[in-house]
């Protein structure tokens, strides 16, 4: 707890409690049961392969796809407060690591009020994968909102394009030469996540065979129109609105990217042999 | 039932809880999977351990008597252990160990903030024998 980390709470008691009482530890003994549990605890850090204990900040976020995948493969069912988004496990990705990462906004390209170029570039900080992990596939996960009843009459279709960034430039979204990963055709009256392919340039990333420029996004229309970044119709989350007041709307509704690999260590699982796990407890 | 028994060895870093060994008819004392559960909220872990909040990860404790029971699953070189052991109690018994042990999945916030999914192999005791 705090300073003492792996400490419990009935040790931290002993040392309030020992005043007067012989029949208690010593201060020597109280110091090495501490330098003990301090020993284990790193010794659990390291047996779940981490260098130190994390120290999360108050405002991290969860995501519900991360949610998601740990009820998929623990076959938890979906409780109240972290209701169902309708995703699955991705099967044959997961292999017994998935991370997830959201862009850093400090270093979002924003395109001027006025332009109309439908493309928006993000920067994916991913130093934080370790070397030995070994990455199979990962996907850019982005909301579509569903359109307003007014546009719905209007049923549209866009085409979302996924782009690695190959080299930045000065044109209005910050890109000067990108490269198509994936793209896919959708309708402006449904709502839902979709996942687009990035493995290659995720793995090139943390193989540090190329730089990380970032992912390009771009929104148009089903005729090819570029989209007006400022047009109500714009349903895709790409990036924080002014008038979104609640910002913990944004922060699970905003771009996802999800790393699946295998942490470098021996005995890889996979997903079918946790469920496979589940059953059989689940049996007994 | 689950006070009953003490983790023993085994129990560092957590607490006996619920679950149940089974055993049922089998006799007391006998090689058998005991209840242990490890609560991260015990150990201050729960601020970046998202979930589960703590598992069953219970151990192997008991004797493995003359003759080994055929639920025991011992091996024929546990059998020959245990039968000299009667006669000459200088051999020590078969000992009971984990044979069949299954995963855990964490939801945990790493260093950077960044959520991280992840299975870890051999977690759960799932079953005992003399060996």
């Amino acid at each position: 707890r705090g300073d003492i980390g792996l400490v419990p709470r009935d040790v931290a008691g002993l040392r309030l409690a020992r005043r007067g009482d012989p029949a208690l530890p010593s201060r020597a003994d109280d110091v090495q049961l501490a330098d003990s549990l301090r020993i284990l605890e790193r010794r659990l850090l390291d047996l779940f392969g981490l260098q130190r204990r994390p120290r999360p900040s108050p405002n991290a976020v969860v995501p519900e796809y991360m949610w998601e995948l740990y009820r998929g493969v623990r076959r938890v069912p979906a409780d109240r407060s972290h209701g169902s988004s309708g995703l699955s496990v991705p099967r044959g990705l997961f292999s017994n690591t998935a991370r997830s990462f959201h862009h850093e906004e400090l270093l979002e390209v924003v395109p001027p009020t006025s332009s109309s170029y439908p493309g928006r570039r993000y920067v994916f900080n991913m130093s934080s994968i370790p070397e030995r992990e070994v990455i199979s596939a990962a996907e850019l996960r982005l909301y579509r909102a569903r359109s307003s009843p007014d546009h719905q009459r209007r049923q549209k279709q866009q085409r979302i394009n996924v782009y690695e960034v190959m080299r930045p430039g000065a044109a209005p979204d910050g890109v000067s030469v990108a490269r198509l990963l994936d793209t896919r055709l959708v309708w402006t009256n449904e709502s839902g996540w979709e996942a687009f392919d990035v493995s290659p340039t995720v793995l090139r990333w943390t193989a540090a065979t190329a730089h990380n420029h970032g992912i390009l996004v771009e929104v148009l229309q089903g005729n090819d129109e570029l989209t007006p970044w400022r047009d109500e119709s714009h349903n895709v989350r790409l990036s924080r609105s002014l008038h979104d007041y609640e910002s913990a709307t944004w922060a699970q509704q905003r771009p996802l990217l999800v790393t699946f690999g295998h942490d470098g260590r021996k005995d890889a699982t996979h997903v079918d042999r946790s469920e496979e796990d589940g059953r059989t407890r689940s049996k007994r | 039932r689950a006070g009953k028994h003490r983790s023993g060895g085994g129990g560092r870093g957590g607490r006996g809880k619920g679950g149940g060994g089974g055993g049922g008819r089998r006799s007391r004392g006998t090689c058998n999977r005991h209840p242990l559960y490890v609560d991260f909220s015990d150990v201050g872990w729960n601020d970046w351990i998202v979930a589960p909040p703590g598992y069953h990860a219970f151990f192997c404790q008991g004797e493995c008597p003359f003759p080994l029971a055929e639920h025991l699953n011992s091996t024929n070189h546990a059998i020959v252990q245990t039968l000299v052991n009667s006669v000459n109690p200088a051999v020590p018994r078969a000992c009971c160990v984990p044979t069949e042990l299954s995963a855990i999945s964490l939801l945990y916030l790493d260093e950077y903030d960044k959520v991280v999914l992840k299975n870890y192999q051999d977690m759960v005791v799932e079953g005992c024998v003399c060996r």
